[in-house]
């Protein structure tokens, strides 16, 4: 069984951050590398080694981005970008962060946004008091056909029901801005 | 070249290989 010899590789390599709110130090020196990983079985490894989201601290952020890209809007990468955004209400942390962040793992290493999967940067979960948050970040948003294309075929691998409406921000629109003033470029 | 893709249901065969 070549399964068991071989380790499957991935389209890409993927870097996995932690980020932990400590305010007695430079935001960017909360923001740490765990691992990178380009193989199925790697992917795994580091899955079942690391804390579910769901336990992470308030104020703690799990992302996994391409090698190369940091989990930032400033990264040269990042910049023209923008995210698909969902927000999740406090009930909904215990039955559903984790399942949604895994949903949203395989698209990215599985290259399962097809031929738009060079637009993916990487994905980025919250975890808040007020309410968790899941981005998936794309590198252009003046690139609308990929964009949409992106954020319907996140919302059906996360099963999101149709009747919840998830949007599309720029970074650009984000960046300095409070989260609730920023305006959907998209939405589906 | 081609990308490769795995889909769901196989990354979820492979998290139960050996």
């Amino acid at each position: 069984d070549p399964d068991s010899v071989i380790k499957h590789p991935l389209q890409n390599s993927w870097a996995m951050w932690f980020f932990k709110n400590d305010k007695t130090r430079d935001w960017k020196d909360n923001l740490r590398v765990i691992t990178t990983f380009d193989t199925v079985e790697d992917f795994w490894g580091l899955y079942n080694h690391t804390l579910p989201a769901s336990k992470l601290q308030s104020g703690c952020d799990y992302s996994v981005f391409k090698a190369g890209i940091q989990p930032m809007w400033e990264d040269a990468q990042n910049k023209k970008g923008g995210r698909w955004l969902i927000n999740l209400n406090k009930s909904q942390r215990q039955p559903h962060l984790d399942d949604l962040w895994l949903e949203t793992l395989l698209c990215l290493i599985g290259e399962g946004f097809d031929e738009y999967s060079d637009d993916i940067c990487g994905a980025t979960v919250n975890i808040r008091t007020k309410g968790d948050k899941l981005g998936l970040w794309t590198r252009d948003a003046s690139r609308n056909d990929a964009t949409r294309k992106i954020g319907i075929k996140l919302k059906e691998s996360l099963n999101v029901p149709p009747k919840i409406v998830i949007g599309f921000q720029a970074h650009s629109d984000t960046a300095g801005k409070a989260g609730s003033t920023v305006k959907n470029r998209f939405t589906v | 070249g081609t990308r490769i893709v795995y889909d769901r249901s196989r990354l979820m065969q492979l998290r139960n290989s050996p």
